[in-house]
């Protein structure tokens, strides 16, 4: 781990307090390699290690008994520091239903995150409404439906096939059923897909939601500063739901999506099971980037 | 990169190391291979940035390609579709069940997802669209199960190519990949030929890629890979380290959603797409 090999770059140091301009390079370069091996983006690594050197160079390393440490030390703390504070409540505006949009790539976790949502809502003491807006995705209206019948929680589906409709039917209907948050399902769809993002643009246009959180999965590389920039841009999110973190995957990616788009990880999905949700820990994921 | 002018400087150097990087290529082997070619453009083996891109490009395309057996072209066969949840095994099956049908394939589809909620519905969707019959057991049935009746079908009906769908699970959860290894057994106690498996890898998907091939190819031997959603921005790179450490060949590519959406992998566009 970065730890044993930053040791090894400074166990040539034959005395305390004299660190030279390589010795900082080459701890530099241990920290870079470890960051990208964690799926860090390349352009966030460049920015985090300019900020580390700087550290690096100062009095609490030069001054260090044990310099490899206080590097890790230093990372650690960036990290930490960029992952942001925890904040895994939903801000709701107090307008009744709120209303909660999952968007994401294909396969990163929206349907299963929604219905976990919704239980996790639920404990909260609202009374949810799952509604179905993926109508090209085979059976996923029935995915969401089934997740749902498991919770005892409605699922609104729709007839139509224009999501925006399905939408605002289903927010008429958790006001006539006295539900108190919507959460709408999206299907899976490519930023380069321009219909695709248009229509999820459309769909937040006309919702006005809450929140519109992006569900990333854990093991995604270098693209998900790619995507997110993307839907940040087009259709803008507040917040990220990372999934898939009962992987082994280290999950750079959510690293990169905080620094680049500043939007704050809500929750981590660990588990295929409805209760596997979590709130986000800004510093247990700094520790599983670093390895 | 070439637009940037032929010159091997400094930014030349850099924009390609990035490029490398980006396409999750990973960051030992892009500083091996990078450091490698300015050796050689520094020799003077390499006149000009078209050069060192051409060579690059070659490299790569080597590197993943394989003169191992396609498992999908040698019926007859019967194929355990697995991977990691999300990554398109279910899209992948209703596609290969439509192409191989259409090249004249008698084939048969195995739904044995029987965990995730709608998996069976999802999977018979795209057996309709492919126009070959599914087998079926009813949700929470065991897996095993399930390749039990399909190869039975499989047989009654003389078909020469049976995919079997399975659920997605981490490499990390040890007792879904004994699950998966004891259904390969069933199927190769059960297929009347030989059962190959094929690994659904997402192209999204960073260095956790490799590990998570090592991990399928120790619990069940891979014989292919199927790489999917080359139709986005992510460049799927993680495979060439995956090709150069485990041998196993790419024989499809997913480039879309529809049923039609599976093409060759071809290792020179592969290589162009990376560093083009
Ligand atoms: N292990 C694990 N699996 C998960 C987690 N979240 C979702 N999954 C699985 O990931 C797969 C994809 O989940 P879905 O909810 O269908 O993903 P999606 O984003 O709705 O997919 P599309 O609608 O096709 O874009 C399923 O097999 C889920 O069970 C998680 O936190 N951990
Ligand atoms: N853009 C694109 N999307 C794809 C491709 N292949 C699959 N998908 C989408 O990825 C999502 C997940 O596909 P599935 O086939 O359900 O994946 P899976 O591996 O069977 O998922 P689990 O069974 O839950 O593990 C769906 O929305 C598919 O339409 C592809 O090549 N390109
Ligand atoms: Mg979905
Ligand atoms: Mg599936």
């Amino acid at each position: 781990n970065l730890s044993d090999r930053l040791q090894a770059v400074f166990a040539k140091l034959t005395s305390r307090g004299v660190l030279s301009e390589a010795d900082v390079d080459a701890a530099m370069r241990e920290v870079r390699m470890a960051l990208l091996e964690a799926d860090v983006n390349f352009k966030t690594v460049k920015e985090f290690v300019a900020r580390v050197r700087e550290r690096a160079v100062g009095q609490e390393v030069m001054k260090s008994l044990t310099p490899g440490q206080m590097v890790v030390k230093i990372v650690l703390e960036e990290l930490t520091a960029l992952m942001g504070t925890s904040e895994s409540r939903l801000v709701f505006s107090g307008r009744l239903p709120a209303v909660v949009m999952l968007v994401g790539l294909q396969g990163s976790g929206k349907t299963t995150v929604a219905a976990k949502l919704a239980n996790l809502l639920r404990k909260q003491g609202k009374s949810p409404l799952l509604v179905a807006c993926d109508v090209y995705r085979p059976a996923a209206i029935d995915q969401l439906e089934a997740l749902g019948s498991q919770l005892g929680i409605p699922v609104y589906r729709g007839e139509a096939t224009d999501v925006v409709a399905i939408a605002e039917a289903g927010v008429k209907d958790a006001i006539a059923r006295m539900r108190d948050v919507v959460i709408v399902d999206t299907a899976g769809r490519l930023h380069v897909d321009e219909e695709m993002m248009a229509e999820a643009a459309a769909l937040k246009a006309a919702l006005r939601p809450d929140q519109v959180l992006m569900v990333i999965d854990a093991m995604t590389g270098q693209d998900a500063v790619n995507a997110a920039t993307a839907f940040a841009e087009r259709v803008d999110f507040d917040g990220v739901i990372v999934s898939k973190l009962d992987g082994d995957a280290r999950g750079g990616a959510a690293l990169s999506v905080r620094a680049v788009t500043g939007r704050p990880i809500k929750f981590a999905g660990v588990g295929e099971k409805l209760d596997a949700l979590e709130p986000f820990h800004p510093e247990r994921m700094a520790k599983r980037i670093l390895g | 990169l070439l637009r940037k002018g032929p010159d091997l400087d400094q930014a030349f150097w850099e924009d390609l190391e990035d490029a490398l990087l980006q396409a999750d290529m990973g960051a030992l082997a892009t500083s091996e291979m990078v450091d490698r070619l300015r050796d050689l453009a520094a020799r003077e083996a390499l006149p000009d940035a078209e050069a060192v891109i051409d060579r690059i490009q070659s490299e790569i395309a080597a590197e993943v390609a394989s003169d191992r057996p396609d498992p999908f072209g040698a019926p007859p066969v019967t194929v355990l579709v697995v991977g990691v949840n999300g990554t398109g095994k279910t899209t992948s099956v209703g596609k290969l069940a439509k192409s191989l049908s259409e090249a004249g394939n008698r084939v048969v589809i195995g739904s044995g997802d029987t965990f995730r909620a709608a998996a069976i519905e999802q999977l018979r969707v795209w057996a309709e669209r492919a126009d070959v019959p599914v087998v079926e057991r009813p949700h929470g049935s065991d897996p095993a199960a399930v390749v039990f009746d399909t190869l039975e079908a499989a047989k009654q009906r003389g078909a020469d190519t049976v995919l079997i769908d399975t659920a997605g699970r981490l490499h990390t959860s040890a007792d879904l990949m004994l699950e998966l290894a004891k259904v390969k057994r069933i199927a190769e106690r059960e297929s009347p030929f030989p059962v190959r498996v094929v690994l659904v890898m997402d192209a999204t998907t960073g260095q956790n890629g490799l590990v998570q091939a090592r991990e399928f190819d120790r619990a069940l031997g891979l014989d292919g890979i199927v790489l999917t959603k080359l139709d986005g921005t992510a460049r799927g790179g993680i495979v060439v380290a995956v090709a150069r450490e485990l041998g196993v060949p790419i024989v499809r590519i997913g480039v879309g959603e529809g049923a039609d959406d599976l093409e060759p992998f071809d290792p020179g566009a592969f290589a162009q797409a990376i560093v083009g």
